[in-house]
């Protein structure tokens, strides 16, 4: 969900 | 994973490459900005603390451990190799790294998506990172000329963070209410400050002579 998606980039 | 992202992350982990494969080579770092390769590390270990409690992918992972280690083997060259430490321009290298960090710790304590203390330290690694090249940048302008591999190094992470912004612009229209302002608008920041560099990268290229700076 939104929590994730913003913070699967490196 | 699109394939501007995963570009993005290869041209990032080339530029690593590049710099340690130049220290290693040429045993010089004449030209290297000791700050902000110490200010990259500070991104690191404030961004990446979700891998002691999130796991996303093996991908994420293996490069989060990469980006680490890589940072803080290129501080150790600089600091500690008893050959490669004596061509560091101490001297050139005096940007106020306190005028970065602290500015970006309250913007990231203001402005940020919770307020929790992992959520907070990965926003001011977000803020960080957008201007973590300057003292690069600063030195780059005082010793004037440019090697080769200083600017390709300086080039590719510019790219870099080009091809995030490509990323974002396929991701907002690929993924439903996938939107993140914070990352948007420091990764744009992040990609202006390369601007002018790049402006004198391609000139030079272009004329197939070695990359000078204006004073």
């Amino acid at each position: 969900e939104w929590h994730s998606a913003i913070h699967d980039e490196l | 994973m699109n394939i501007f992202r995963l570009a993005g992350d290869m041209t990032h982990l080339l530029s690593i490459i590049v710099l340690l494969l130049k220290i290693q080579a040429t045993k010089s770092c004449a030209g290297v900005s000791l700050k902000t390769q110490e200010l990259y590390a500070v991104v690191f270990v404030t961004r990446y603390l979700d891998l002691f409690y999130s796991f996303i992918s093996l991908y994420n992972t293996v490069m989060k451990i990469i980006f680490l280690l890589t940072a803080f083997t290129i501080i150790w060259y600089m600091r500690k190799h008893k050959v490669v430490c004596q061509t560091y321009d101490k001297e050139q290298d005096t940007f106020r790294v306190l005028f970065l960090i602290v500015p970006c710790f309250v913007l990231a304590l203001l402005v940020n998506h919770e307020m929790s203390v992992t959520e907070v330290l990965w926003t001011f690694s977000i803020y960080l990172e957008a201007v973590a090249i300057l003292p690069q940048l600063v030195l780059l302008q005082r010793t004037k000329n440019v090697d080769n591999l200083t600017g390709n190094y300086i080039f590719m992470l510019g790219s870099y963070r080009a091809l995030y912004l490509v990323n974002w612009v396929y991701r907002y229209f690929t993924e439903l209410g996938y939107r993140q302002w914070i990352v948007w608008v420091s990764g744009t920041v992040q990609t202006c400050v390369y601007l002018d560099f790049f402006y004198y990268y391609v000139q030079a290229w272009r004329n197939n002579e070695r990359m000078k700076l204006p004073g």
